[in-house]
C-alpha cells in the first residue's frame, strides 16, 4: 500500500516544492520506488527536477495516469508534471475533489510513495489532494504569520479525516528555513512544539543559500549541494518519515 | 481621483502583505488619506495593523463598503478587513469578478491611496482585484522559483489592461528580500532589469528580521523599527511610487 504524503499549508514560500521535491529524491536514493506530483499552477515542483510543464493538465484529460507519468534523472522517482494552461486549472477547480482523487488513486499503487506539492491556497486542488492522501506534511517557516493560517489549515484537515471513505492522518509538520541565531525562529519553535507536541519532527531544515541555488539547475539540494547543511537536514527528515511508518 | 495599487503575484511569500502594509502606512504618514484592502483569507494584512478579521466578509455582506470599513492606529489610514470564513471565500470565488468590483468601487473615491493585498494565486479575488485597481504592483522574492510564475501573472494582467472598461497600468516590480551578498540575489536583479527595464523600482527591500518581527506586535515595521534598514527601504519606495504619479 503506497504511502502519499500531501505537502501543503495556504501560507506562501513555506517550503513546501523544496521540501516534496528534496523528500521524493531522499526515498528514491534510499531504494524506495518514489512518485512526485506537482498539483500547482505554478509548476515549480516539475521543473525543479528539470523537467517541462505540460500543455494540458495530466489530470484534467481523460487519459489513464500511467500515460502522463515521466521518468525524472534520479532512479527510481517519476513525475506526474504540472500544467500552467488557464483552462485546466480553473476546470480541476470547478470539479469535485471525488473525481481529482479518484483519477490520482488510479495510478499510484505501483509506488512505496507519493508526494504530491500543493498550491499555497485551500481551494478544490488542495482538497482534492488531501483525500487522495494517506498523511498529510505541513511545512512551517519559522516567521509570525506562520502561526496565523495554521487553524483554518487544521480544521480542513479534520473535516477531510472524518469522512469515512479517506484514510488521512497527521504526518508531521516540519519548521524550514530555520536560523538559530534568530529570536523569532526560536519563539516560532517553541510555540508549534508547545501546540502540537509529538507530530512537529525533530529534524528542522535550516535556511542555507543552496537550497534555493539547487532549482536553477534543475537539481534537489541533494544532487547539487550532497555536503550542504539543508541537503543533510533533508536526508535525516527522511530517515524520521520512514521511521514513522 | 483614486489610485488603487493592487499588490499581487501567485508565487506565494514574496512579500505582498509586508509591502501592502508598509506602503500603506507610509501613504498615511505622508499625508495622504490611505484605505488598506485584505483580499487574503489568510488576513494577514488585518492582524499586521493590529486588527481582527471578520466573522463574514465585508464583500460578501450587501452593506455598502462604508459599514465594514475600520480605523487602525495610524491617522488617515483605514481597513477593509479580511474574513476567513470558508463558505465566503468560496463564494467570493464563484462570483463574477465584475459584481466584486464595483462592490469594491463604490468605497474607495474618499482616499488619495487604497491598496489591495491579493491572496497567492490568480483566482476570482485576484482578478477582481485587478479590474478595480488603477495600477499593479509584483513584489519578486530574489529566488530562482521568482522568475517562474511571472509569464502567467503577465498575461493575466494583459488581459485585464485590454477590456475597454478598466484603468489598469504598470505600476511597477519591487525586489523585496534582496541580499547583497549573495550571488542569487544579483543574477535574479540583472535578469528582472534586463527583461522588465524602467517597470523594476530602483528601491530594493533588504532581508530584515525587524521587518518579519513587527507583524508579531500588530505594528507596521516603520512604527515598530523606525531607523532600521527595512523601514528607510519602504520610505524610500514610498517616495518612488509618489513621484510615478
Ligand atoms: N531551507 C531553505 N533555505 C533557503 N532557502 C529556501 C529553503 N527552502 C526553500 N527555500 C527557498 O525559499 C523559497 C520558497 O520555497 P518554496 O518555493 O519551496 O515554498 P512553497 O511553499 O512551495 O511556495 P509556494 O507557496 O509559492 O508554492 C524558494 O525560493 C526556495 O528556493
Ligand atoms: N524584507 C524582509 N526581510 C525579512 N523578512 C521579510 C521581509 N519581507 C517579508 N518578510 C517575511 O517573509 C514572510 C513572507 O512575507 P509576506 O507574508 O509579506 O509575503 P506574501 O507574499 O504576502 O505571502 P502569501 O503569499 O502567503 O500571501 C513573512 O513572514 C514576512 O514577515
Ligand atoms: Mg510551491
Ligand atoms: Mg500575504
Amino acid at each position: 500500500m503506497a504511502r502519499i504524503v500531501c505537502v501543503a499549508n495556504q501560507k506562501g514560500g513555506v517550503g513546501k516544492t523544496t521540501t516534496a521535491v528534496n523528500l521524493s529524491v531522499g526515498f528514491a536514493k534510499a531504494g524506495r520506488q518514489t512518485l512526485l506530483v506537482d498539483l500547482d499552477p505554478q509548476c515549480n515542483a516539475t521543473t525543479a527536477v528539470g523537467k517541462q510543464p505540460e500543455e494540458r493538465h495530466p489530470l484534467v484529460s481523460r487519459d489513464p495516469l500511467r500515460e502522463s507519468l515521466r521518468k525524472t534523472n534520479t532512479k527510481g522517482l517519476s513525475l506526474l508534471p504540472g500544467s500552467r494552461s488557464f483552462q485546466d486549472v480553473d476546470t480541476l477547480e470547478q470539479r469535485e475533489a471525488e473525481t481529482i482523487r479518484s483519477h490520482l488513486s488510479g495510478g499510484v499503487n505501483a509506488y512505496d510513495f507519493v508526494l504530491i506539492d500543493c498550491p499555497p491556497s485551500l481551494g478544490r486542488l488542495t482538497e482534492a489532494a488531501l483525500t487522495a492522501s494517506t498523511e498529510v506534511l505541513i511545512p512551517i517557516q519559522c516567521e509570525y504569520f506562520a502561526m496565523e493560517g495554521l487553524t483554518q489549515m487544521i480544521q480542513v484537515i479534520r473535516r477531510v479525516m472524518q469522512e469515512d471513505s479517506n484514510c488521512l492522518e497527521f504526518g508531521g509538520i516540519l519548521l524550514t528555513m530555520y536560523d538559530h541565531n534568530l529570536e523569532l525562529t526560536r519563539e516560532v519553535d517553541a510555540e508549534v512544539r508547545d501546540f502540537f507536541g509529538q507530530i512537529v519532527f525533530d529534524t528542522v531544515i535550516p535556511r542555507d543559500v543552496t537550497v534555493s541555488e539547487a532549482p536553477s539547475h534543475g537539481l534537489s539540494a541533494i544532487d547539487y549541494a550532497p555536503r550542504s547543511k539543508g541537503t543533510r537536514a533533508y536526508i535525516e527528515l527522511c530517515m524520521e518519515v520512514l521511521e514513522r511508518e
